[in-house]
């Protein structure tokens, strides 16, 4: 396990 | 002016111990319908979702809507001021510089005001859409906090696979693995051991135990835990905190390089 996306990655702001 | 009361300090307690080892600092949004607080961990790997409904508490009042942004380190110094059977009171002005945690116990002789400097933040919020999970489980969450207690001594991560006969759980690491699983119930009638999955299609994801190891901090505020997982999505993992609300946690999968 190399990668880890973070939260903007799925949660873009509004 | 904002003032928020409740009569037992301890669910405050137990939610800045639910979330003070992920998080620094956050902006507390108050308005008329609650008190809401959506911030990611340092890394921005993780996600915490907390809302307290306004007609969860005691006494509620809010003219105007107002963001505050606390230290959690300070706010959890302070929440451990109160005993655990005193009345805890949150009070600002309309823009305010400080925010007020006020005890009262329970036999009202004792009166202990706390003010807190406030921080200006950069908010930034995430929008986080409705989304429809491949599989929810809901299982104890004193079982949960085992599993990722038992399992994080095997390895970084714990593979959670999940099907319609149960939920596996598990951890490789160079001395060896571990694998725990967990069976559908049956007969549901103990309720909070019960083990219920609600499966659309199979998932397998893995996760750091070391955000886990934070989430599960949230255990003594609810028996049960909701867990909800999609192949390539985060995790969310939900407990819910009495009649008042609920705090989510938001957790990015590891992905196979």
């Amino acid at each position: 396990f190399v990668l880890q996306k973070v939260m903007p990655d799925y949660f873009p702001e509004p | 002016m904002f003032e928020a009361r409740l009569i037992q300090s301890s669910i405050l307690k137990k939610v800045l111990d639910a979330v003070k080892d992920l998080l620094n600092e956050a902006t507390f949004e108050c308005s008329d319908s609650g008190i809401q607080v959506q911030a990611m961990d340092n890394a921005h790997v993780s996600l915490v979702a907390l809302n307290l409904r306004s007609d969860g508490f005691d006494k509620y009042r809010c003219d105007r809507n107002l963001s505050m942004g606390m230290s959690i380190a300070t706010m959890s110094k302070i929440l451990k001021c109160a005993g655990p059977e005193d009345t805890v009171t949150l009070r600002a002005a309309d823009n305010p510089d400080t925010v007020a945690f006020i005890f009262e116990s329970s036999n009202k002789e004792k009166l202990a005001e706390y003010e807190m400097k406030l921080i200006n933040m950069d908010q930034e919020h995430l929008g986080i859409p409705e989304t429809f999970y491949s599989c929810v489980v809901k299982m104890s969450s004193h079982e949960f906090a085992r599993i990722v207690r038992d399992l994080s001594q095997f390895g970084e991560n714990i593979t959670i696979a999940c099907t319609k006969e149960g939920v596996k759980f598990t951890a490789i690491g160079d001395s060896g693995s571990a694998n725990v699983k967990l069976a559908q119930t049956a007969d549901a009638s103990e309720e909070n051991d019960a083990v219920i999955i609600e499966m659309q299609e199979s998932v397998k994801l893995s996760f750091s135990c070391r955000y886990l190891t934070c989430f599960v901090k949230a255990t003594p505020l609810c028996s049960q835990v909701q867990l909800s997982i999609s192949n390539d999505v985060p995790l969310v993992c939900e407990y819910k905190i009495g009649d008042i609300g609920q705090i989510r946690y938001y957790l990015a999968p590891k992905i196979d390089d």
